[in-house]
């Protein structure tokens, strides 16, 4: 053990265990987490050529090996909890996307959260045993954020009770799915229903790309990987062009929306369901801020430990670079950015999981409230993390800049943050404009633009039509 | 809060309060821009967009204002002294540390002065100096593994150069002492030379 970091431990002042248990939640959590972490990281069929050392396509390979041996040690250890397979998974892949990662994150809540109990029956079983591998294509090459602007048809044939798909123009070619370009079997895609003459707008198909023995893609189907990218190496992410691409009427997802066999259109509770899965993963990436910078701020602090550089004072040995103030002014901010996120994190979770048991119990009211959350806190999160990750790379100097470190892995792997799920100065005003819009016209008086009175009743909260709630 | 400032008896409730001061200001801003624009007779979307500068800068306010305040109400919840003690010395340089890099924005709305900004500016020095001893202990809790980190130098240890040297020797290049490219390409080419 180094002696100035031996050092650095004998000179805290409160319990580090204490602390760590309130990070994880309760003293379960943590001891919880350190056995899935002991399980995993002492278990040989996980051991791996460092990434570092191998070109993409190894990269690639190594990664599809670990998950798939992932997907039965989860099984082998009966872990369901989602918690715990997060734990798991950030274990086989160190915080690395992986070529699955749609597959679990997206494709299967999107079958929880927007199938009706007919196709749960016919699609979630074959998912949950990987003969249906999935992933979520939304994004197409020419648009992004802007999801009304999507270009994929999906136009219901009455005659043969099925829809066709196709992506019209170049810029409609379903473009970045995590697991497109060569993983998966199937994907849920996003496409504007056209049906009796008349356009829906966007709703989710499920559309077999791969045919599941043989994985050659189907007719009609033009698939692959879009190649090299800044980060994500493990991850094959693709493009996918439909050219008639018929699938069965009972293919789109109908637990919201549904089309009748005659053609006629059920429009859902709220349009902004079909988004839920998007939703989803800005909540999650909230907490994911604070895993990249809490990784970040240990490397470069217990660094900047260890680390002696310059003098202070003439003729005296050379300092720990953390006693520099400009060195801790670069990074206690940082460190405090890391536990003020992952709190918000935390909230971000419970927030998610509230609304959305609202959701599922017939009450769409807080939808709104989650979707402004939601994409505020992502895009400020991701913004603050993306430059303080740099900051910390470059307050290790030379080190920093080696692989070695994992600062430039840190990176890349957490900047696409801030454009995926939604580019986050779009997502900034999204939250400017959404349900909760507010219009202040003088010092005390504040008036909204929707149909809702407020009125202040301190600093800190306001009242909604009778109702006080806070700023937020 | 200004006061709390010039008398360096500055806290996490009093920082919130700031900052939702702020919001309340960066939103005005945006809304008069906008009705500004409208009075141009612009159309609604047209105002919208010249003021969308506005409006993120609004929406990033109230977005540090969300963190704040979930983090003080975090602190509420934690029983341990000592733990309280060092994560309100956290959330208080979070949250000054926000005030001082926005700090144009809070002097424009009249919140502070340029005194009272120089002033906030000293007192995150001295949460500096309060972190220092807890640094390396306050990393230790977020209990990242070595193998899950795979950082070198953020080794939980601090042996890093020994690993630093370690590691470049599995660099491929070192696979063989002589690279094959000194025979394919630079011997020939000394000996055109």
């Amino acid at each position: 053990m180094n002696p100035d970091i031996v050092k650095e431990r004998q000179n805290a002042t409160f319990n580090v265990e204490k602390l760590t248990n309130i990070l994880d939640g309760s003293t379960e959590k943590t001891r919880r987490r350190r056995e899935i972490e002991s399980m995993v990281l002492n278990d040989p069929d996980f051991q791996e050529q460092d990434p570092n050392f191998l070109s993409r396509s190894e990269r690639y390979d190594q990664a599809v090996r670990k998950s798939a041996q992932m997907i039965l040690k989860l099984r082998e250890f009966g872990i369901s909890d989602p918690d715990e397979i997060y734990y798991y998974k950030n274990c086989v892949h160190p915080d690395r996307p992986e070529p699955l990662d749609l597959h679990l994150g997206m494709f299967l809540p999107t079958l929880l959260n927007q199938a009706t109990p007919e196709q749960m029956d016919r699609f979630f079983t074959p998912a949950w045993n990987l003969q249906i591998i999935g992933t979520y294509a939304q994004t197409e090459m020419g648009h992004g954020t802007h999801l009304r602007g999507l270009e994929t048809t999906a136009t219901f044939d009455p005659a043969t009770q099925e829809f066709v798909l196709n992506s019209p123009t170049i810029s409609s070619i379903k473009w970045w799915p995590g697991g497109l370009g060569k993983t998966s079997n199937h994907a849920i895609v996003l496409a504007q229903l056209h049906t009796q003459g008349n356009c829906h707008g966007l709703h989710a198909f499920i559309v077999p790309i791969r045919d599941m023995d043989t994985h050659v893609p189907l007719p009609g189907i033009v698939v692959g990987d879009i190649g090299p990218k800044f980060g994500f190496s493990e991850v094959d992410n693709g493009f996918l062009k439909l050219e008639n691409v018929r699938i069965p009427l009972d293919n789109m997802l109908m637990k919201y929306a549904k089309v009748e066999p005659d053609g006629t259109y059920v429009k859902p509770p709220s349009a902004k369901l079909t988004y839920g899965t998007m939703v989803f993963i800005r909540s999650m990436i909230v907490g994911q801020s604070a895993l990249a910078l809490a990784k970040s701020c240990t490397i470069a602090i217990r660094y900047s430990a260890v680390r002696h550089q310059s003098e202070l004072k003439p003729g005296e040995p050379e300092p720990q670079i953390l006693n520099f103030q400009t060195q801790q002014h670069k990074l206690f901010p940082v460190l405090a950015t890391a536990y003020a996120f992952t709190f918000v994190g935390q909230y971000m979770k419970q927030t998610y999981n509230r609304i959305s048991g609202d959701i599922h119990a017939g009450d769409y009211s807080g939808l709104p409230e989650l979707h402004a959350l939601s994409a505020g806190l992502k895009a400020f999160t991701t913004w603050a993390a993306n430059g303080a990750i740099e900051v910390c790379r470059m307050s290790c100097g030379g080190h920093g800049y080696s692989r070695s470190s994992a600062l430039p892995d840190i990176y890349v792997e957490f900047t696409p943050t801030c454009t995926y799920e939604g580019e986050n100065t779009v997502m900034m005003l999204q939250t400017a404009s959404g349900p909760q819009q507010i219009m202040v016209s003088g010092p005390q008086q504040i008036m909204v633009s929707g149909p809702q009175q407020i009125m202040v009743s301190g600093p800190q909260q306001i009242m909604v039509s009778g109702r006080q709630v806070n700023l937020c | 809060f200004s006061d709390l400032v010039t008398r360096r008896i500055v806290t996490v409730a009093s920082v919130l309060m700031c900052s939702c001061g702020l919001c309340f200001s960066l939103v005005e801003l945006a809304a008069t821009s906008i009705q500004q624009e409208l009075q141009l007779r612009r159309s609604q979307e047209d105002a919208w967009n010249s003021s969308a500068i506005d409006l993120v800068r609004a929406s990033d306010a109230h977005c540090h204002y969300v963190v704040v305040k979930l983090f003080a109400d975090k602190l509420r919840q934690v029983e341990d002294p000592a733990v309280t003690s060092v994560l309100s010395t956290l959330a208080l340089l979070y949250s000054l540390h926000g005030i001082a890099s926005n700090s144009g924005d809070f002097l424009k709305a009249g919140l502070l002065s340029v005194p009272q900004a120089l002033q906030v500016s000293a007192h995150i020095k001295e949460l500096l100096i309060q972190l220092r001893p807890n640094a390396v202990a306050l990393v230790d809790a977020f209990d990242l593994n070595d193998k899950r980190l795979n950082s070198v130098l953020g080794r939980y240890d601090g042996n890093v150069y020994e690993h630093l040297f370690e590691w470049a020797r599995h660099s491929p290049l070192n696979a063989s002492e002589v690279h094959e490219s000194f025979h394919k390409y630079l011997k020939p080419l000394r000996s055109k030379l």
